[in-house]
């Protein structure tokens, strides 16, 4: 057999190596390159909203700049007449749409905050928030879980549906916390 | 000597200072154009627009400001992150909006060559002060205000604006020469900010989808070929450091949107990235060659009794957009080439051809890849041509016995484990979507494996072909038929070679493979 | 190994490495709900 690196041994010396150096296995055996964050099996283009070559996600639909008219940009008139972004004044809606246009923001866990202080509630493996339909008695309870009808919200045909629950409590998120590191929301701004 | 005079200095920084505070006022941000105006006459007043030679200075020292008070605000520990780039965004904003607007307006409609000619003035005045900067500050270097610099001039120079639209192909031209200018191996400091500038959604759609006729292609292909070329010598090296890995990954990433949107760009410059990318990136090689037109289907490679003789496709000659033909170098060898071909003498020519493709003795670097890479596709190009002349259509008998397969053969048996390697690796890249070269070089390949006279060289062409399957997806269509067609075709006896059992994980890969194959 | 100019090379990209550059650098200025990324639970939708 051929004894150097080009033949059948060179390849199974590498791939030996590769087992036990993880920085040979991105050129040895190559990456899952579905796990990239690019949906490549989308019909449509990519490019549009390729959030670049670092991103894990693709671009938010609020950081995709579009030229318009430069009358349209009010913001610098304004912004000192608006009222803060406070979100206890805002309705459920608007909380839920903060919440699910921007993950991984800051105001993602503020959202998600004000949700949990009107009694909703996070459920981690059903992935959705849950509070109690008014008016509905809960039909069992005990120290690990209650049963009984519930809200949750649908974000994908955006209302409250009513169902039946088994809520473990194990599985509903405790109140949410932001870093303390982090910058806290501006206290001026305009939606 | 642009800082020596500390007046005019001064001056420019008031100026600039006064600018960023209007065109981020109310009425700048609602009417820039009327700003602007004022501004410009602020400017002529004070004799910065006098001249060539004064434009240039000033732009050169605005540069130098803006850059400097970036850098100075990113060191400070006072403020956030966030604050502190807003601050730099807000400064270099304006400074670009400057630009653009200066560009906009300058000249008049009918004559765009002002108008480009000052854009080309800036980018180069911006360019050369980042590769300055960067040799004299190497560890302190800031990517952030050159990125910031030409990626804002880029979006505002591509406003959707008849002024603007008119010269939108002179545009990208400017930036891709300036990139050019400021490739990973010039400015490697800059690499990162560079992929994101060439990465962009924008840059992407203008270079690749919107510039009509696909005029974009060609120079967006010689930045991509800057990228290899600057992570060839790292990814050789196949142990690699962060720095690396992170500029590679983001690489894979921006080629995945190329294989997904722009296929065919990839079909049509394959030639030239394969030339560029090392011979241990295997996936990224096969990320490109992966690439088919998108209005072809594939047939499944694992279909049973697959008659790819009998695909349509195989009639059909891919676009090579590489003239690989003058690649084939110097001209008395390509002479001495052609002759054989023609003639099939004399033969002492193929006893000369190892010599014409080593370059020198130093291990990793003995021969000329590139060569290499164009007599293969030279080569078979010119015998699918040649059969074809003869009213045939290539074939395992048809190939064989000619001028064009002595050369192959010979190649495979003269050259040392090294070369044998390259020069398999070079048919391999021609493996790609159904087309004439992908059934040719897929028929040579095997040809050369069924009429091998000893078993290295059947051993060297398994090796080549199965490091390219064992990587992550994709691989490409021809390298599955390919292989399939070797594993499965008893007239190979592929299974009864030692090399096929040497040991329990190659055994366990090929089953693995041949699995997945059947 | 290495040629000295392609370590060079290294060395400055090594240096960049750490001055990344960050989403924002290539967006327009917005002067209201600027991006302000925050870890969040991986249950929470990512995308």
């Amino acid at each position: 057999m051929v004894k150097d690196q080009f033949g059948m041994v060179g390849l199974l010396t590498f791939i030996r190596a590769a087992e036990t150096d993880p920085n040979l296995v991105s050129l040895a055996l190559g990456q899952d390159l579905t796990a990239l964050g690019l949906n490549l099996n989308s019909p449509d283009n990519l490019y549009p909203t390729f959030g670049g070559p670092w991103a894990d996600t693709p671009c938010r639909p609020q950081d995709i700049d579009f030229h318009v008219p430069p009358e349209y940009l009010v913001n610098a008139s304004i912004r000192e007449k608006l009222p803060p972004i406070r979100l206890n004044r805002y309705k459920d809606d608007l909380l839920f749409y903060l919440f699910y246009t921007n993950p991984g923001d800051v105001l993602q866990i503020a959202a998600a905050t004000e949700l949990y202080n009107r009694e909703w509630r996070y459920h981690m493996e059903e992935k959705v928030w849950i509070t109690q339909a008014p008016g509905m008695q809960v039909q069992e309870k005990t120290s690990t879980y209650e049963r009984g009808t519930y809200y949750y919200f649908d974000p994908q045909n955006w209302r409250r549906v009513a169902k039946e629950f088994h809520l473990d409590y194990s599985k509903l998120e405790g109140r949410p916390h932001l870093p303390p590191s982090l910058v806290p929301m501006p206290p001026t701004g305009s939606i | 000597r642009d800082f020596d005079d500390l007046g005019y200095v001064e001056k420019t920084d008031y100026l600039l200072r006064e600018w960023v505070s209007l065109i981020h006022s109310p009425n700048g941000i609602r009417e820039p154009t009327k700003a602007f105006g004022t501004f410009v006459q602020h400017l002529n007043v004070q004799g910065f627009l006098k001249t060539d030679d004064v434009i240039t200075r000033f732009f050169r020292i605005s540069t130098r400001l803006c850059v400097d008070m970036c850098c100075q605000a990113l060191t400070e520990q006072s403020n956030s992150p966030t604050v502190v780039r807003t601050k730099c965004y807000t400064t270099l904003d304006a400074y670009v909006k400057l630009i653009a607007l200066l560009v906009k307006h300058s000249g008049d409609t009918a004559n765009s060559g002002t108008k480009i000619n000052l854009l080309n003035k800036v980018l180069g005045i911006v360019a050369g002060v980042l590769l300055h900067d960067q040799d004299a500050h190497t560890i302190e270097f800031q990517q952030l205000p050159y990125q910031r610099m030409f990626i804002m001039l880029f979006l505002e120079l591509n406003a959707p604006e008849p002024i603007l639209e008119t010269i939108n192909f002179q545009v990208l031209t400017a930036f891709c020469h300036t990139l050019h200018i400021l490739s990973p191996s010039k400015a490697p400091g800059f690499s990162y900010a560079w992929l994101e500038i060439v990465s962009h959604r924008v840059f992407l759609g203008r270079m690749l989808a919107l510039t009509p006729q696909q005029k974009g292609w060609g120079m967006y292909s010689q930045l991509l070929m800057d990228l290899f070329k600057f992570l060839a010598p790292f990814l050789r090296n196949a142990e690699l450091a962060k720095p690396v890995t992170l500029l590679y990954k983001g690489t894979l990433r921006l080629l995945l949107v190329l294989l997904h949107d722009f296929p065919e760009f990839l079909c049509d410059y394959h030639y030239g990235f394969c030339d560029v990318i090392p011979p241990n990136c295997i996936q990224m090689r096969n990320l490109i060659l992966s690439a088919f037109p998108r209005n072809m289907r594939l047939p499944d490679p694992f279909t049973p009794n697959l008659k790819v003789d009998m695909l349509p496709e195989i009639a059909h000659a891919p676009r090579v957009l590489t003239n690989f033909s003058s690649m084939i170098q110097p001209p008395a060898f390509k002479k001495d080439l052609d002759s054989y071909l023609k003639a099939r003498a004399p033969v002492t020519f193929l006893s000369e051809l190892r010599g014409n493709l080593q370059i020198s003795q130093e291990p990793g670097m003995a021969y000329n890849i590139p060569l290499m890479n164009a007599l293969v596709l030279y080569v078979g190009t010119q015998a699918i041509n040649y059969i074809r002349s003869k009213s045939h259509t290539p074939n395992m008998t048809t190939i064989a016995h000619s001028a064009h397969m002595d050369i192959f053969q010979n190649l495979a048996v003269d050259l040392d484990t090294e070369g044998r390697y390259l020069f398999l690796n070079a048919i391999a890249n021609q493996l790609r979507y159904p087309n004439s070269h992908t059934h040719y070089f897929s028929c040579t390949l095997l040809y050369l494996f069924a009429e091998a006279n000893s078993e290295a060289i059947q051993e060297q062409i398994t090796r080549v072909l199965l490091e390219r399957l064992i990587v992550n997806r994709p691989h490409p269509w021809g390298l599955l038929i390919t292989f399939i067609e070797l594993i499965k075709n008893p007239t190979y006896k592929f299974w009864l070679h030692e090399f096929v059992h040497c040991a329990p994980e190659i055994e366990k890969l090929f089953e693995s493979v041949a699995r997945s194959c059947m | 190994p290495l040629q000295k100019e392609h370590q060079r090379q290294f060395q400055k990209l090594e240096a960049a490495y750490y001055h990344m550059p960050l989403p924002s650098d290539s967006e327009k200025l917005r002067s209201y709900l600027a991006r302000n990324p925050c870890p969040a639970p991986p249950y929470y939708p990512q995308v």
